[in-house]
């Protein structure tokens, strides 16, 4: 899983 | 990024707009929930902690600026603007931020993906954003004559959850590994508060009549 840091949504 | 992704955005934007047009065009904010506001430019303030540390993309920073900058001036505007301030009805805007604010920490402390300050933050918004509805639905139930910008307002910001989770399920079948349990299930809920608003705002919309939302 991504990161939450990583995470790209707004 | 997907079109519902960019739709979802952009209905969210849209929202913000309406809301700045009222507020700094007509100089009023009857209708409009400072409460909820408030609880917006909080979530907006520790979901993006990281807006100068962790690049994403150029759009990603514009957009987290303008969510960040309007929340905050659309706060100044109906605490400190001689005329707006004057239209604020605060006699029925009376949910109790901790009501909300408390419980979204105390959730966010024990249900969270790592526990570091950042996440944590992060994990608190999202629940936070779920819940900051509910003081604008409290007085537009309340409100007797919803204006039409302020039933725009409302109806664009429930768009915008929508979209996002159309804008899951696509990136759920199309991302690897792409799951993202607190999010969704956050907004999930946070979608189905509007589900009732949603209802009144068809009924008036077909009927041709003027929102009003049953006490």
């Amino acid at each position: 899983n991504p990161e939450p840091e990583a995470h790209d949504e707004l | 990024m997907n079109i519902f992704r960019l739709a979802g955005d952009m209905t969210h934007l849209a929202s913000v707009l309406v809301l700045l047009l009222k507020i700094h065009t007509i100089k009023s904010c009857a209708g409009i929930s400072l409460k909820t506001q408030e609880l917006y430019a909080l979530v907006f303030a520790s979901r993006y902690l990281d807006i100068f540390t962790h690049y994403v993309s150029f759009y990603n920073t514009v957009m987290k600026l303008i969510f960040l900058g309007s929340a905050f001036s659309i706060v100044w505007y109906i605490r400190r603007h001689k005329l707006v301030r004057r239209s604020y009805d605060k006699d029925h805007d009376t949910f109790r931020h901790y009501f909300i604010v408390l419980p979204c920490l105390i959730l966010a402390l024990l249900i969270h993906e790592k526990f570091t300050f950042r996440v944590v933050m992060w994990t608190f918004s999202l629940y936070l954003e779920a819940v900051a509805i509910l003081p604008q639905l409290v007085l537009l139930q309340r409100t007797r004559n919803i204006d039409n910008l302020t039933g725009q307002y409302v109806f664009l910001l429930g768009a915008y959850r929508a979209l996002y989770i159309l804008n899951w399920v696509y990136r759920y079948f199309t991302e690897p590994h792409y799951v993202h349990w607190i999010t969704w299930i956050s907004g999930l809920i946070q979608t189905l508060l509007y589900a009732d608003f949603f209802y009144y705002y068809f009924q008036s919309w077909k009927n041709n009549v003027k929102l009003e939302l049953p006490a």
